[in-house]
């Protein structure tokens, strides 16, 4: 872990109470080794690290707080301040009903996460109806139509449209003298280099007009997990991310990477397979758990 | 002339670069920019041709393409969730049945919504037979019936799809260890093939994941699926230099004819494309 990798660095430092410029280096180095074990994407380590660097060597090392100390204290307030703030809601509709749309590539946990949604949502008492739009995943509509059930959630049935966009149309058909308050869109996977489905994706957003874009990202993604968010962000705009499987011992990395760079919040953690996984984003404990 | 036998730190930073964004993780990094210093140092005719030599110790990482020599009678196929299971068999299956074996299925997956149901697709498209029990059973039942089954129905290869699980939890790997054990009343272990799927775009967790299920059932075989995505999939270096665990496929794409036999040399090609 970082803690351990520190105190080697910093048993030379608390002898002499100085941070020489070699000692800076080792300990960055640390913190770059740390955070490239963490799946955080390369370049953003590199600016990262050359960021802490600079405010380090810029500190005086003052009498009453030990260097490893305030070493510490400057990367949980550099990796903080990029994590941003909890508590960025799903965006709303003014009035009438809000229309989300769930994407990313294949088995991030999309289906569930619409599920998790729907629950999540239905527990404070809104009235919500899932659609989905992966006409291609064998059984991807009956998936979720019982997670909609598990939910108490209404379930629109494509009844055997091949069409995502003609499935689109229809809903907004249905639901216009219903009153609910949430459709939420569950959509196929697709890898970022798909042109021809990252166009799909395209179409349906066009006629869909989502309030709100959710991106599920398998925190266990290694380094192309930047290039993935940038290609959906770049074709069709990213409004939130969901932080996906995090009940692992994976330490999440692609959660600085995204929001570094893209500068997305995340919204969500999923944290299990149940409907009931799914926890408002909370930077800190990421922070913590990037750093290792 | 002058002959090269430094090579600059900015080269130095290159290659960490290439090897780190093709997921090969920090330690082997580390262990071939060492050598690769090393070398320079040492040989007074280096050429600029570091590559060649970065290629010549990956191949030394990977063990060596074997032949399949015991037929398998059992293939139990596990992974963590939506690494690529259910579609990797459906390729696995009609794989055998093209080339003349009997193949059966069985439905273990009997938590995930619709898991039953998306297996039973494929099973009817291959015109493969299947089992499956209600929601909810012990997967161990179905394969304990599958495997009862499969004299009766003339079948020569039971493929079991599994349910995704975390290597964390240990409520699941203990099932895991189970379903081997139930396995293991019916068939030799020679007769049995343990397969892992990985997903191609996981960074440093598919060392852990691999080391766990290694530890809990033994692994024979990888399999890479989503090969066709951007990421390059360089931890199955770590895992081999690890556990020595042998990648028999690659996944590349979502139709049933999406399975590509691993090549080694191919597989290191690409890391540097
Ligand atoms: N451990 C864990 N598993 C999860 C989580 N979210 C989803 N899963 C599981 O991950 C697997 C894939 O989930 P899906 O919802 O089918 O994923 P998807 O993105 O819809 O997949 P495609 O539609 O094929 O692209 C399933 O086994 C889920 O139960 C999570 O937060 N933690
Ligand atoms: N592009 C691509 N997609 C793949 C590949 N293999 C599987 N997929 C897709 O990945 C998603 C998940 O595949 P599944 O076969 O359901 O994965 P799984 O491991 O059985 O999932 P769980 O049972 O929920 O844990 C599906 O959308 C598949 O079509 C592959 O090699 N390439
Ligand atoms: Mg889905
Ligand atoms: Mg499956």
């Amino acid at each position: 872990s970082l803690g351990d990798k520190f105190n080697n660095v910093f048993r030379y430092i608390r002898g002499t109470g100085k941070m020489s410029e070699k000692n800076i280096d080792e300990a960055v180095r640390s913190v770059k080794m740390a955070l490239l074990e963490a799946d955080v994407d390369y370049k953003v380590v590199k600016d990262f690290v050359a960021d802490v660097k600079k405010r380090v060597i810029g500190q005086e090392v003052t009498k009453n707080i030990l260097p490893e100390q305030q070493f510490v204290k400057i990367i949980h307030e550099e990796l903080t301040e990029i994590m941003g703030k909890s508590n960025i809601d799903l965006t709303c509709a003014n009035i009438g009903t809000t229309y989300l749309m769930v994407v990313g590539i294949q088995g991030s946990g999309k289906t569930t996460a619409c599920g998790k949604l729907a629950f999540l949502l239905q527990s404070q008492k809104k009235k919500v109806l899932l659609v989905s739009t992966d006409i291609r995943r064998p059984a991807a509509i009956t998936q979720l139509k019982i997670l909609a059930k598990k939910a108490n959630a209404s379930f629109f049935d494509p009844e055997g449209e091949k069409d995502p966009c003609k499935i689109v149309k229809n809903v907004s058909e249905y639901v216009r003298h219903k009153d609910y308050d949430y459709v939420i869109f569950d959509t196929a996977g697709r890898l970022e280099l798909d042109e021809p489905l990252m166009k799909e994706l395209t179409q349906i957003k066009i006629i869909l007009k989502p309030h709100e874009i959710l991106f599920v990202a398998d925190s266990m993604m290694g380094q192309s997990a930047l290039k993935v968010a940038r290609s959906f962000d770049e074709n069709i705009g990213v409004d939130g991310v969901i932080l996906n499987k995090l009940d692992g011992d994976t330490r999440g990395g692609v959660a600085l990477s995204v929001k570094k760079v893209l500068g997305k919040p995340i919204k969500f953690m999923g944290l299990g397979e149940k409907l009931v996984d799914l926890e408002v984003f909370h930077p800190e404990r990421l922070a913590s758990r990037i750093l290792g | 002339i002058v002959l090269k036998n430094t090579i600059d730190e900015d080269e130095i930073e290159e290659l960490e670069e290439i090897l780190i964004t093709a997921d090969m993780g920090v330690p082997i990094t580390m262990e071939l920019i060492d050598s690769v210093r090393a070398k320079v140092k040492a040989s007074k005719d280096m050429t600029d041709d570091i590559y060649g030599f970065l290629r010549e110790s990956l191949r030394t990482y990977l063990p060596d393409e074997w032949k399949e020599t015991n037929k398998v009678k059992v293939l139990l196929v596990f992974g963590v969730n939506g690494s690529g299971k259910t579609t990797t068999i459906a390729k696995l299956a009609k794989k055998y049945k093209d080339e003349g074996r009997k193949v059966l299925l069985a439905a273990a997956d009997t938590f995930r919504a619709a898991a039953v149901e998306q297996l039973r697709v494929w099973s009817k498209r291959l015109e493969i037979p299947m089992i499956e029990k209600a929601d909810g059973a012990d997967p161990s039942s179905v394969i304990y019936e599958a495997l009862e089954g499969m004299k009766a129905r003339g079948c020569d290869l039971l493929i079991i799809d599994t349910a995704g699980r975390l290597h964390t939890n240990k409520n699941l790997m203990d099932e895991m260890s189970k379903m081997k054990r139930t396995i293991a009343q019916h068939v030799s272990s020679s007769e049995l093939r343990t397969q892992m799927i990985l997903d191609a775009t996981t960074g440093n967790n598919g060392l852990m994941q691999a080391r766990q299920f290694d530890k809990t059932i033994g692994i024979d075989e990888l399999i890479l699926a989503k090969f066709d995505s951007s990421a390059k999939g360089g931890f199955i270096f770590s895992i081999a230099r690890e556990l020595k665990l042998p990648v028999k496929y690659l996944g590349i794409g979502e139709g049933v004819d999406d399975l590509l036999p691993f090549s080694r040399d191919d597989f290191i090609e690409a890391l540097f494309e």
